[in-house]
């Protein structure tokens, strides 16, 4: 799975 | 940004704000839940710890903001303004038994073994199952006001669009958060029964939710 580093959601 | 998250931060907000005013105005908190909104503060906390570090957008920081301060001004309002409204007796769902897994869960499975990670992954984890002790309270006293149940709705409802949000990103970008989609399923379903009593009860004007 991409690892969500860009944590772009609340 | 998609419109199925701005919906879903919308209704998420709206449920937040319902709550404050409800308390606020009625200078009551009987049948709510103090622990759930300290989770729900402790779940803000952990998540938005990256306001310091990195900048995404203003919306995106707007709203932690927002979201933290609405979040801790509730708490506050249960525990300090209105205390003496608070069903501490009905309130008892032991929240340990939901922290304890939570974080040893989130050292166990997460992208990475570092601070914020860990503290990202706890939060998610943690958001799930912070709405069980107000679900409990609700079938301890078996009844709940329907502004309440307005609260649970929109709160229910945010994450099932961000449930959307992440199809139409997989499909559209190939983003596949793995932890937050087990976990946003898992939040859901906790929602269905209650979906069903808001469905079947409070929308057909009967005003309050009573527990069959």
């Amino acid at each position: 799975e991409t690892a969500s580093t860009e944590k772009d959601e609340l | 940004m998609n419109i199925f998250r701005l919906l879903g931060d919308m209704c998420h907000l709206v449920a937040i704000i319902i709550l404050f005013l409800k308390i606020w105005r009625s200078k009551s908190c009987a049948g709510i839940s103090g622990k759930s909104q300290v989770l729900f503060a402790l779940v803000f906390t952990t998540r938005y710890l990256d306001l310091f570090t990195s900048f995404i957008s203003v919306y995106n920081t707007v709203m932690k903001v927002v979201f933290l301060v609405l979040a801790y001004a509730t708490v506050y309002l249960i525990y300090l303004r209105f205390r003496s409204t608070y069903n501490s007796e009905s309130d008892s769902f032991r929240v340990e038994f939901l922290l304890v897994p939570v974080a040893g869960l989130s050292f166990l499975e997460n992208y990475a073994f570092a601070p914020l990670e860990i503290l990202w992954t706890f939060s998610i984890y943690l958001e799930s199952v912070a709405i069980l002790p107000q679900l409990f309270m609700i079938t301890k006293t078996g009844e709940a006001e329907s502004i309440t149940t307005h609260y649970l709705f929109f709160l229910g409802l945010y994450r099932a669009l961000y449930l959307a949000n992440w199809v139409w990103r997989y499909h559209t970008e190939g983003f596949f958060d793995q932890i937050a989609v087990v976990s946003g399923v898992v939040q859901t379903i906790f929602y269905c029964d209650f979906f069903y009593l808001y469905f079947t009860k409070v929308l057909r004007g009967s005003g309050k939710m009573t527990l069959p």
